[in-house]
């Protein structure tokens, strides 16, 4: 989901 | 994690050992703006918070503590180990121009009205600007030695490579985070002078200056 992928990129 | 992707966090993370290296072989930070430098340090202090919270994966841990301890390791340099060749005189861009807007459009402007949540849209705000004291001092000098140059470019380079990434998640995975996005367009843009500077004179052998 979009907050995992927040916490992912850098 | 696809190719843009993985370009843009390379070419971040040459940007980083690039500047501690300029600094550490020539014993010296002429050129550089600890203004700037503070800004990062910033940036990745407030954005990854997240490591206390969430687990992602051994890379993405890995690549977050070496952003925030390479951006204090600089400023140690900067500001502590050869303070004497810092350029203050040059380094004058004012950061509450920068910093007050950017808190009040993270306050204003996020996911979510949450404390941490509110600490990451501000970092991405900030990072998307953090370069402008840097820039104006090399306006201000007229000129840039090479190794800055290359510094500037990969670390331009790296927002550009995650615009990418962005549009092949946008068409592959249906991502798209219109915060990060816009900054993200912001920060690239700011570079573009630059880009052009260093294609048509760095990359052809001659020194980065301004046309007075």
């Amino acid at each position: 989901d979009d907050a995992a992928d927040k916490h992912d990129e850098l | 994690m696809n190719i843009f992707r993985l370009a843009g966090d390379i070419a971040h993370l040459l940007a980083v050992i690039i500047l501690l290296l300029k600094i550490w072989k020539s014993r010296s930070c002429a050129g550089i703006s600890g203004r700037s430098q503070l800004l990062f340090a910033i940036v990745y202090t407030t954005r990854y918070l997240d490591l206390l919270t969430n687990f992602v994966s051994i890379y993405n841990s890995v690549m977050k503590v070496v952003f925030i301890a390479a951006s204090y390791a600089t400023l140690y340099l900067m500001y502590m180990k050869f303070k004497a060749t810092y350029d203050h005189n040059h380094d004058t861009f004012r950061i509450e121009f920068l910093l007050i807007p950017v808190t009040a459009l993270a306050l204003l402007v996020n996911h979510e009205f949450s404390v941490l949540e509110i600490l990451w849209t501000f970092s991405i705000y900030l990072e998307s600007v953090a370069i402008l004291p840097q820039l104006f001092m090399v306006s201000k000098t007229g000129e840039a030695e090479s190794i800055t140059s290359h510094y500037l470019f990969a670390l331009g380079s790296y927002r550009a490579l995650y615009l990418l990434n962005w549009i092949y998640r946008y068409y592959f995975e249906g991502f798209f985070d219109p915060i990060a996005v816009v900054a993200g367009v912001v920060q690239t843009v700011l570079y573009c002078d630059f880009f052009y500077l260093y294609i048509t004179k760095v990359l052809k052998g001659k020194k980065l200056s301004l046309p007075a």
